[in-house]
């Protein structure tokens, strides 16, 4: 289904884009 | 505790869910934090993608004959759109200023609404994808409604070949649907009912012979009658709640005691 695709993709994009943000919060806590 | 109902809704949602979950911690740990990096790109990476599912959305919804597919798709892509515009906020301000409280908050806010909207999306999708198998059950009990009619041996070949692969339709798409759930009381139900609905229907047929005999004899018509209508009350009632059953989405508390 085209619509879990884009979804799935969606997710990936923001857990990435979440992760290099924490990365940097990280080195803090 | 599985937070997600079906599988693939968790396997889409689970990690990012996962990661939103650490930087709001991380957030109200650390307070203004270290310097943030730039976020431009893995920003622009999420635009792409969030313009992507709104055409996949939008196409979805003009392609579908679902009304409350229609309904409840457009809010949801919104959510996702305006929750992309506020990590394209929080990725100038931080250009500016890597330490930007509002940034923060924009970013925590964009991330958080792209799940949520993502969630309502899919949700929105497997609740009409359920709609679909619950028609196919709804088929089936058409049929079963329609076998008191049945009383020559002609219209009982006639009514097995219609019913049969309507019945192995309801089967496959119930089966392949309780295979998907995370929730394991609800699959249990959806097995111990559709494998009622297996057992009874040999009983069905023979019940509609014995019927159509009783009736060619004239003799023991009553029980005959009675006797296949408990079956089709039986197997309508194990119908009912496997659609009742494909329409839960929470959890049984019990479960997690």
């Amino acid at each position: 289904q085209q619509i879990l695709t884009a979804a799935q993709a969606i997710a990936a994009a923001t857990a990435a884009l979440v992760k290099s943000a924490s990365a940097a919060q990280r080195e803090l806590v | 505790m599985p937070v997600f109902h079906t599988k693939t809704i968790e396997s889409i949602l689970e990690p990012v869910a996962q990661q939103v979950s650490r930087l709001v911690i991380l957030h109200e740990e650390a307070e203004d934090g270290n310097a943030m990096p730039d976020l431009a790109h893995p920003v622009r990476a999420v635009k792409v993608a969030v313009d992507n599912l709104v055409r996949v959305g939008y196409d979805t919804i003009n392609s579908s004959e679902d009304q409350i597919l229609k309904q409840d798709m457009p809010p949801a892509l919104s959510r996702v759109e305006q929750s992309s515009v506020l990590l394209l906020q929080a990725s100038e301000l931080l250009r500016a200023d890597p330490y930007s409280g509002p940034a923060r908050k924009k970013l925590i806010e964009g991330s958080r609404g792209i799940l949520q909207g993502t969630s309502a999306l899919l949700l929105a999708f497997d609740e009409s994808e359920v709609r679909k198998i619950i028609r196919v059950c709804k088929n089936v009990l058409e049929y079963l409604a329609i076998t008191e009619v049945v009383d020559r041996m002609e219209d009982l070949v006639t009514y097995v070949k219609n019913l049969s692969p309507v019945l192995t339709k309801m089967t496959k798409e119930v089966d392949n649907r309780e295979k998907e759930l995370t929730h394991q009381v609800h699959r249990d139900m959806l097995v111990r009912s559709l494998e009622q609905v297996k057992n009874y229907t040999p009983v069905l047929i023979s019940g509609v012979k014995i019927f159509i005999t009783a009736k060619q004899t004239s003799q023991g018509i009553p029980d005959a009658q009675s006797g296949r209508d408990y079956i089709v009350k039986k197997m309508s009632d194990e119908i009912h709640e496997i659609i009742r059953v494909l329409q839960l989405t929470t959890y049984d508390e019990d479960e997690w005691d």
